[in-house]
């Protein structure tokens, strides 16, 4: 089966989809097959890889609710996406009576993932059951860390949360890492931010720093990811960065 | 009684409490009794204005559950706040069955906030049952509008959310306005996404802009308000001259 992570944190705005997208067709660019689960009601995973509301047919609502879903072709070779509408922010009230509504995506999973290597899963910034059904299909977390003063308040929340549900229902789970972003080397508070994180996370934390890019946040008004809007921009080197470094932590590099 | 205002946005890292904080220390500061509620379990409003965790001791949780709840002091003249803990996140699962789930704000809202001219509630990033708690309690709802591409997107959602409620539960809900924050003048995105909302929103769009400034990020880490760390900033400045509209169009200039 493929490696399966989630990229989450209940903190808003810190670079989930950004990372999710970027670290998806970087990957896709050496020949890795990944697919992007879309999970957030937003749905801007699927915008900032073009997908027109019109085009999802199939979406993760679908796949939650037990339905059969086919990825859509993104236009990048070796990347596919299952994306998603605003009709996921009712899945908790959907499936509030039912005892196994926290296992649903890992049960689907396998069905839409079968030529897969990589699965790259899409968190909105909440602890929902949405996140949870992330946490729980995945075999890792990777925690996008913005570097700024209110994101290391959240992370002992977000830790608490991933050891809970490895003693109760994914005992294998584990934390893939930390991912510093929008990193401004011109900002104090940067370097006091990832100076805590590798103090107090030590290796959890990736040694590729994502930097705070301009081209980075323009490329989605494209339908481009950054690695291919702007490949020589320093946001995407380090995601090019990113990938290399993923690859050999999950030993496929 | 006060006026009552929920800052909203389900899009995350988009300045809304940045903005509860900033606008209510500024509204403080000219006298206007001010009480903030911190309705996200990440406690970044609380921590923002250095409310220890121990401090802690009643909580918005508190006043969801019934229980008497005494505003704390926040070492600003004229500001207080009732605090937010992590215990938050598991409202919607304590108040699931209660039909009055939705309404528990607006009635404990009164008796907090006897001698408050205006409330601020800061929203988690989420359509949820706290936010629909702050827009169902609240005369109106304040939209911080990041100026990036994926921030109009989640605008519709979030209207249409609004409509809701006005239909079924509070029929003078309204729109107080939106408040472009994050606004870099050297980036040709932040003049797209205000001539975009200028034009698509009209005079829903408040005139002040709040910029990107460092000052503003760096103000949580000493606890205190953009207003009262850096005053002459330019953040600071915008967040004053943020009052002085948001007074005029509540009609308390
Ligand atoms: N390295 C970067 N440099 C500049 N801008 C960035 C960078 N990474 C992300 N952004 C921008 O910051 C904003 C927030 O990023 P993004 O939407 O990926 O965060 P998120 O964690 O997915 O947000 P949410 O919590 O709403 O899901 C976006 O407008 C994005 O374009
Ligand atoms: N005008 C600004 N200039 C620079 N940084 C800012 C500005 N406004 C907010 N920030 C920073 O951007 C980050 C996001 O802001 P904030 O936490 O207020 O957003 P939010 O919408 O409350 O996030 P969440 O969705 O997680 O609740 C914070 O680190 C904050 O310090
Ligand atoms: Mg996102
Ligand atoms: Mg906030």
């Amino acid at each position: 089966p493929p490696a399966t992570i989630a990229i989450a944190n209940q903190k808003g705005g810190v670079g989930k989809t950004t990372t999710a997208i970027n670290l998806g067709a970087a990957l896709a660019m050496r020949g890795v097959r990944t697919l992007i689960i879309d999970l957030d009601p937003q749905g801007n995973a699927s915008t900032g890889l073009g997908i027109a509301n019109e085009a999802r047919e199939s979406t993760s609502h679908d796949l939650l609710a037990g339905m059969e879903v086919e990825p859509l072709e993104t236009g990048i070779e070796h990347l596919s996406i299952v994306p998603a509408t605003a009709d996921l922010s009712s899945i908790d009230v959907e499936l509030a009576d039912d005892a196994r509504r926290a296992v649903r995506l890992r049960e689907a999973l396998g069905r839409v993932s079968r030529e897969t290597d990589v699965v790259l899963i899409d968190c909105p910034p909440s602890l929902n059951l949405l996140t949870v059904n992330a946490m729980v299909a995945a075999n890792s977390v990777l925690v996008p860390l913005q570097c700024e003063f209110f994101a290391l308040e959240g992370l002992s929340q977000l830790l608490l949360t991933v050891r809970e549900i490895r003693r109760t229902i994914s005992p294998r789970l584990r934390i893939e890492g930390v991912v510093l972003t929008m990193y401004d080397k011109r900002n104090n508070l940067s370097r006091q931010v990832e100076r805590d994180a590798r103090e107090y996370l030590e290796d959890l934390v990736f040694r590729t720093v994502i930097p705070r890019n301009v081209r980075v946040s323009e490329a989605p008004s494209f339908a481009r990811p950054v690695v291919l809007y702007d490949p020589r921009s320093a946001g995407a080197k380090a995601y090019f960065d990113l990938a290399q470094e993923f690859l050999t932590r999950i030993d496929m590099a």
